[in-house]
């Protein structure tokens, strides 16, 4: 039996399943595997899955949400990407945009957001309320866990602002072990 | 982290991801999702795969693409999945992280670590519902 079409998606909550569905049916309307695979993601930005795709997620040390995204396609080894977006909410189509309006593979950062908008995608805050008391919460709990290592003061108890710690003062990084929501 | 992979009716691959990455990152860091070869990777005549977990580390093994190359050499995609995140894991054990990955002709399996199990979303047109398949770590 011939196993396509098909789509696979990981993760195996509610929203995964409803960007599974989405990008299938997409599948059946179309005969697109680009659109589909767009709808898919997609749908998950706008669910925000699990709080790890999409607008108001996992704030940096500053508070701010910043979007990854990557779209390949294996007939012809074309791709898109974008790393660190801001201010933009369908990071899945911007990739998609990369890999259609310019010969680049990956654009990131503030640039990336400015090509988005000159492709006619809307720029808009990706903070949300929750965004924001997570990271406040976070400053409360002495900014742990982080992602710093070997700097004054110790970031295994405090906030920063950090400064290289020399030698004598190096601390042990032990490697957050990543919960389920603390990874990417 | 979404990662997807959509096969088209005439086996047509392709993949992709969409994250917001790791909580309280340092400014400035990307994860493994955008990153060709690590968040994901598809070959038309060989198959794809797509990564989600400490992206920090998963990149630095190029899981997708590694995957991806397992199944070229003849490995069925659980087997070819299993064995890039044993290698992941060998350096870096307490690392969290699963893989997907899927054959030419739609074969797929997965594999993961740092967790018991490991949940991922399946639909094809012998299902008219999504299937959710669990793995073990």
């Amino acid at each position: 039996q011939s196993q396509v079409p098909l789509v696979l998606t990981t993760w195996g909550t509610d929203d995964f399943q409803a960007a599974t569905t989405k990008a299938f049916l997409t599948l059946t309307k179309t005969y697109d595997r680009i659109e589909s695979l767009l709808d898919g993601l997609t749908e998950c930005e706008q669910l925000q899955c699990d709080g790890t795709v999409g607008f108001g997620g996992s704030p940096d040390e500053t508070g701010e949400t910043r979007l990854d995204a990557l779209i390949y396609d294996g007939l012809n080894h074309e791709m898109g990407a974008v790393g660190s977006l801001p201010n933009v909410k369908n990071a899945a189509r911007v990739a998609y945009a990369v890999m259609k309006y310019t010969k680049h593979s990956i654009l990131v950062g503030d640039y990336a957001a400015n090509f988005a908008v000159e492709m006619g995608f809307k720029r808009e805050s990706l903070y949300t309320n929750s965004s924001y008391a997570a990271h406040q919460k976070w400053i409360k709990q002495n900014c742990q866990p982080n992602y710093r290592k070997n700097v004054l003061p110790d970031p295994n108890k405090f906030c920063g602002p950090y400064k290289p710690a020399n030698d004598e003062d190096r601390f042990m990084f032990s490697h957050s072990q990543g919960s389920r929501r603390n990874h990417d | 982290t979404i990662g997807m992979v959509v096969i088209d009716y005439e086996g047509n691959i392709a993949v992709g991801t969409s994250s917001n990455g790791a909580n309280h990152k340092v400014p400035g860091r990307i994860g493994d999702s955008p990153i060709p070869g690590a968040g994901a990777y598809a070959d038309n005549d060989i198959g794809g795969a797509v990564s989600t977990g400490d992206g920090d580390i998963m990149m630095r093994f190029a899981s997708s693409y590694q995957t991806v190359h397992y199944i070229r050499e003849g490995k069925t995609p659980a087997k070819a999945a299993e064995i890039t995140i044993r290698t992941i894991s060998r350096k870096y054990p307490n690392f969290m992280g699963a893989i997907v990955a899927v054959d030419k002709k739609g074969h797929f399996g997965a594999a993961c670590h740092g967790m018991n199990f490991f949940k991922f979303c399946m639909q094809n047109q012998y299902f008219t519902k999504v299937r959710i398949i669990s793995v073990t770590c």
